[in-house]
């Protein structure tokens, strides 16, 4: 895992910026205030009686720094997110408060969205067996799947998934986010204990938040921090009743992919043997791009799946889908279908989604008799790795394990964030840069995916124009 | 181009940039003056 | 606030304002370093024990919404690391405002009641209190 902290000069320009960004934010909140200045952002007018929409001070942020740089966030595409991807040309005459589309499209090179393994296609047998079962099944079911909700095609995939992760049973569910946030609760509850690595991701905290159980942040992939809270929890149980735990959780993720790092699964393992704690493992950007054969961060470090107690993972990442699944034993399964509030209330997976699913899966395992899933991992491994060396070669500071698809390499601060995005894009080549309150305040990063689309010739040429982009930022500086 | 993105003038609008560059001018000179009229 | 390289960066910024106001020539050394220790306390004041919430939208469906940035630091926990360091700097700052003063009376009123007002505004006791 690779990790290097910033260096002093580096804190101290982010911070120096966030200082000149916060004075003359609030110039501009005194100018707006007093009508020296046209407020374009959203404003709330709440006459009394109504509770405020939102805490004004709270999108100062937004408002300042945010809009800023907002032309580098959620453009328009309009197209497969496969190895090359078209955006929508957006212009904006007012320092992006407003866009307006000049109706041309930019077609760039993809380093930026997650299609590990280049299923997001409008071609090939997966998306031909979508669009025949639009045929079949219609585009959805319009009904959760305790009620009329449940297809053939569902229960197809359940099995194949169950089959494919090496465990008795499956569910699945029609988005990946829900697939956490609605089945934590329904496995955890008030009285028991959740540990979580302090950068999981927004949906297991929400779920977590959900259960009422109580919840203890242990430090990112830091196994001695986690024992030493296992440890105090099962010695003071709950901090009211004394009582011990019900039960106790630990909720990791399989690949961070905002730090590119990969739980270090063998050691967790052991200790909830040690500490008769359960395991929730998020395999979302594993599952499928990580391991041999793409079983995720199990097969990654060859342990037994029947260890982890609550395997979840979704389809948008290496799939080109959408949705998620947790597998386990039987009667846990069971358990959820019963409970969960994705299969009471949700409507079920959409048939096209489930079946392009269904054919990448197979595609993967090689039950379609060509060996074409194997080869898109080995090329997705190769990807990874030669893109990773030439990223540290250049000098850039990079994050992470070097089995991981997702290349973090580091930005610090909010205008070079901006600054790499724009020049990129002037070379037709699209990354998606992320900053602070999505990563810490100094923690300003671009995120490239790497897919097992893209050619030797494509990872070449992004090298390229990322090595002058890196120049003209200053960020080529890893010690 | 470093000035600009270490300072983060380069995310600031251009009368934003030209208050800034004129407070940092006033700096500088007055510095200078103090230097000149201490040294 | 106790992530690395701020603590150093805090410095820094106390440092060159202070050579902003020293720089000034109608300004003597003493009313800078008297400058220096009451414009950083009247904005240590503001930003850390006025100002409420935190201007991004936090996940915490809107808790700390009514907690001062100070309350806020370490969820509330008293006496780190990072507690300790933002105390001291105001002190280090009244002695040495106080030195290049030479002690002189009307310069120490001023100096030690915004002291006074920032050192009781971070008191365990007063945490919540409104």
């Amino acid at each position: 895992e690779l990790y290097e902290s910033p260096s002093r000069l580096q804190v101290f320009y982010t911070h120096l910026c966030y200082t000149i960004l916060e004075v003359f934010g609030h110039i501009r909140e005194f100018m707006r205030k007093w009508g020296l200045e046209q407020r374009k952002g959203a404003v709330d007018n709440n006459t009394e009686d109504f509770a405020p929409l939102f805490n004004s001070y709270e999108s100062f942020h937004t408002r300042n720094v945010y809009v800023r740089n907002r032309d580098c966030f959620n453009r328009p595409i309009c197209s497969v997110p496969g190895a090359e991807i078209e955006l929508v040309e957006r212009k904006s005459d007012d320092y992006n408060w407003t866009f307006y589309y000049t109706g041309e499209k930019i077609k760039v090179l993809n380093m930026g969205s997650y299609n590990y393994l280049g299923f997001a296609e409008n071609n090939g047998p997966s998306s031909r067996c979508a669009i025949k079962s639009i045929e079949d099944f219609g585009v959805s079911s319009c009904s959760s799947r305790q009620e009329l909700g449940t297809l053939r095609c569902h229960l197809e995939l359940e099995e194949l998934l169950a089959r494919f992760i090496g465990v008795e049973a499956a569910l699945v569910t029609g988005m990946g986010f829900a697939t956490n946030a609605l089945s934590i609760p329904a496995v955890i509850e008030k009285d028991c204990l959740i540990l979580s690595d302090e950068l999981n991701h927004v949906s297991l905290i929400l779920g977590a938040r959900l259960s009422g159980a109580t919840i203890r942040v242990f430090k990112h992939n830091n196994v001695q921090d986690l024992e030493s809270k296992l440890k105090k929890a099962i010695i003071d149980g709950h901090p009211l009743t004394r009582r011990p735990w019900k039960k106790i959780f630990i909720i990791v993720e399989g690949v961070y992919s905002m730090e590119g790092t990969i739980t270090p699964l063998p050691e967790i393992i052991a200790l909830k043997k040690k500490y008769k704690a359960y395991l929730y493992l998020d395999e979302a950007h594993s599952i499928g791009a990580v391991g041999p054969t793409g079983r995720g961060v199990v097969e990654h470090y060859g342990c037994d799946p029947r260890d982890v107690d609550v395997l979840m993972g979704t389809f948008s990442k290496s799939f080109g889908a959408a949705g998620g699944y947790v597998a386990g034993p039987q009667n846990l399964i069971n358990h959820l279908k019963n409970s969960s509030h994705s299969h009471c209330y949700a409507t079920s997976m959409s048939a096209p989604v489930c079946m392009q699913t269904k054919k990448t899966l197979e595609i993967i395992m090689g039950l379609d008799g060509t060996k074409e899933g194997q080869r898109r991992i080995k090329q997705l491994a190769e990807n990874t790795r030669y893109f990773r060396d030439k990223l540290k070669k250049m000098g850039f500071v990079v994050y992470g394990n070097s089995g991981s698809p997702i290349v973090p390499a580091m930005l610090y601060m909010p205008p070079k964030v901006a600054f790499f995005n724009r020049l990129m894009l002037e070379r037709k080549i699209a990354v998606v840069t992320v900053g602070f309150p999505a990563t810490p305040l100094a923690g300003g990063r671009v995120r490239f995916c790497l897919s097992a689309a893209h050619t030797r010739e494509m990872l070449d040429r992004a090298l390229q124009a990322i090595d002058e982009c890196g120049h003209l930022n200053g960020i080529k500086i890893s010690k | 181009m470093q000035y600009l993105l270490n300072t983060a003038l380069y995310m600031l609008e251009p009368p934003e940039i030209k208050l800034f560059n004129f407070i940092i001018l006033v700096v500088f000179v007055t510095a200078a003056y103090s230097t000149y009229i201490f040294l | 606030l106790n992530s690395k390289g701020i603590w150093f960066t805090y410095v820094i910024f106390v440092f060159t304002m202070h050579l902003i106001l020293l720089s000034l020539p109608f300004l003597s050394t003493a009313v800078a370093w008297t400058l220096t220790n009451v414009l950083h306390n009247v904005a240590a004041f503001y930003l850390l024990h006025i100002v409420k919430g935190a201007p991004w939208e936090t996940s915490d469906q809107g808790k700390a919404r009514s907690y001062t940035y100070w309350e806020q630091i370490d969820d509330g926990v008293q006496f780190t690391a990072t507690r300790k360091f933002l105390t001291t700097v105001p002190i280090v700052l009244f002695l040495m405002a106080s030195f290049y003063t030479k002690y002189d009376p009307t310069h120490f009123f001023i100096n030690v009641s915004t002291l006074i007002v920032v050192l009781i505004a971070k008191l365990p006791q007063l945490h919540g209190v409104r």
